[in-house]
C-alpha cells in the first residue's frame, strides 16, 4: 500500500538547511496497523505529511497503492488524498467558527457523498461527541477537538488512515476508545499508520517503526501478549 | 497561594448552558507541585484558565497569594497575571511568524526586564532548543513548539507556573527533561500546577487532584516510592 525508497526532506531557511528526513526506506502493506515512534523533532510528522500526500519530498520515491506519487502536482496530490487518505493532524487543524458537525461533513462535500449530516452525526457518536455537534473549536476542550479531527478523518471510509498523535490530548479511557475504533477499521482492511509517544498505544499495533534524527532506526513486530 | 471556594463556570451558547465547573473548593499552598487529572471534557482547562486569571468565574471566590481576584476587571487580571503567573497553554498559543527567541522575550518586554535576548536564549537552552531559536512555529515540530511555550512561561520567574498538559506532545525522554525543570522550580519555591493525562508524569508531583464532570472527585498525596 505504502512504499518509500530513499525518502528525503530538507527544509531550507535562508542559508541553513534542516535535514528532517535523511533517506527513509520502508514498506507498509494493506491492512497493517503500524505505530511510528521517536523523539521530538526526529522527523515523524514530516514523514506523515509526505506519505499523507500533504507535502512533496526533496528526494526519493513514494508509491501509494501502486501509483507513483513522488512527482505529482498539487491538484493530483489533493485528488488522491481526498480519495484514499484520512488524516488526523497533530494540531487538529479544525476550521475556526465551524461547528463539529460541519467539520466532519466537509470531506464528504468534496467527494460528493449523500446523507452527509447523518453520516457526520454517526462519526461524532462513534467518538462520543454527539452532544457537542453544534460547538465550534473554541467551545470544545482539547481532547474534544482532537476527537472531532478523528471523526472527520474516518467519515469518508479512507483506504489509509494516517493519525499524528491521535491520543495526545486524551485521558487513558478516551484514548482506549479511540484505539478500539482504529482496531475495528484495521480489521475491516483499512491501513492505519499512527504516530504516538505512548507505549501503551503502540502495543495495540502490530508493528513499531522508530525514527531518530530523520532516519528509521528500528522496525519490529509487536509481540502479542 | 491559591484558594478557591465554590468556583463555578457556566458557558452559555444560545439557549443551552454547559456547566464546565460546578462549585470547586480547594487550596494549593506556596511551593506545592500538584497534578490535575481527569477525563477529556471534565473541566481541567476551564479550572486552569480561571486560576491562571485568563477568564472570570461565573460564581464563587478565588484568591491568589492572599488577594481576591474573583471580581477584578480585565486590566487588573492582566497585571497580576504578568506579575505572578507563567502559563503553558494546552495548544501552546505561540504567535505565528515569530521566532522562538522572540516568543520567549515577549513576557519580559511587558515586565521591563533587562538583557532579554540573553535570558531568552538561556530559557531555550534549558528546554534543548537553542539551535532552533530562529525558527517560527510552522518551522518547528509539535513537541518543539510545546517546549518554546514552556520556556516562555518560565522566563519571567513566576511565583506560580500553570502548565496545561505540558508533555502531551513530547516523547518520554523529553517529557522527563521538562519534569526535571518543573521539579527544580518547585524546589526553589515556585508553586507548580500541571494538568496531565500521564500517570508517570503525575507521579513526579506531590499531590493529585482528579476532576470529573466539572467537580473535584479526589485529592490525594502521591506516596513517594
Ligand atoms: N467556550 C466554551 N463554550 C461552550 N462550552 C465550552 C467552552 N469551553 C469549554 N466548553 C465545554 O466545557 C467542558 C469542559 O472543557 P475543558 O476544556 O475545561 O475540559 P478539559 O478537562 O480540559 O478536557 P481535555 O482533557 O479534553 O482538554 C467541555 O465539555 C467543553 O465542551
Ligand atoms: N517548515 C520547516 N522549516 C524548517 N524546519 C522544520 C520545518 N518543519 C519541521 N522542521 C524541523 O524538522 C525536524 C523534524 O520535524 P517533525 O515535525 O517531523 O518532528 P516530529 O518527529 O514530528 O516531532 P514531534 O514529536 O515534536 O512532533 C524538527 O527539528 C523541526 O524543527
Ligand atoms: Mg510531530
Ligand atoms: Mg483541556
Amino acid at each position: 500500500m505504502i512504499k518509500v525508497q530513499d525518502l528525503t526532506k530538507t527544509y531550507t531557511m535562508g542559508n541553513t538547511q534542516v535535514h528532517a528526513l535523511r533517506g527513509v526506506k520502508l514498506e507498509i502493506g494493506a491492512g497493517e496497523l503500524v505505530a511510528i515512534m521517536g523523539p521530538s523533532g526526529s522527523g515523524k510528522s514530516t514523514f506523515m505529511n509526505l506519505v499523507g500526500c500533504l507535502d512533496r519530498p526533496t528526494g526519493g520515491e513514494y508509491s501509494l497503492d501502486g501509483v507513483d506519487v513522488s512527482r505529482m502536482n498539487d491538484n493530483q496530490l489533493a485528488e488522491i488524498r481526498n480519495e484514499k487518505i484520512g488524516f488526523v493532524f497533530q494540531q487538529f487543524n479544525l476550521l475556526p467558527r465551524t461547528s463539529a458537525l460541519r467539520q466532519v461533513e466537509l470531506p464528504m462535500i468534496y467527494s460528493g457523498v449523500p446523507n452527509r449530516a447523518e453520516r457526520a452525526m454517526m462519526a461524532l457518536e462513534a467518538v462520543g461527541l454527539a452532544d457537542r455537534h453544534d460547538h465550534t473549536p473554541s467551545e470544545l476542550s482539547g481532547g474534544q477537538q482532537q476527537r472531532v479531527a478523528i471523526a472527520r478523518a474516518l467519515v469518508n471510509d479512507p483506504r489509509v488512515l494516517m493519525a499524528d498523535e491521535p491520543t495526545g490530548a486524551l485521558d487513558t479511557r478516551t484514548g482506549e476508545e479511540v484505539m478500539a475504533i482504529f482496531q475495528r477499521l484495521h480489521r475491516t482492511g483499512t491501513t492505519v499508520v499512527l504516530v504516538t509517544h505512548e507505549w501503551d498505544i503502540a502495543q495495540h499495533c502490530n508493528r513499531i517503526i522508530r525514527f531518530k534524527d530523520g532516519r528509521v532506526v528500528s522496525d519490529d513486530p509487536v509481540e502479542t501478549p
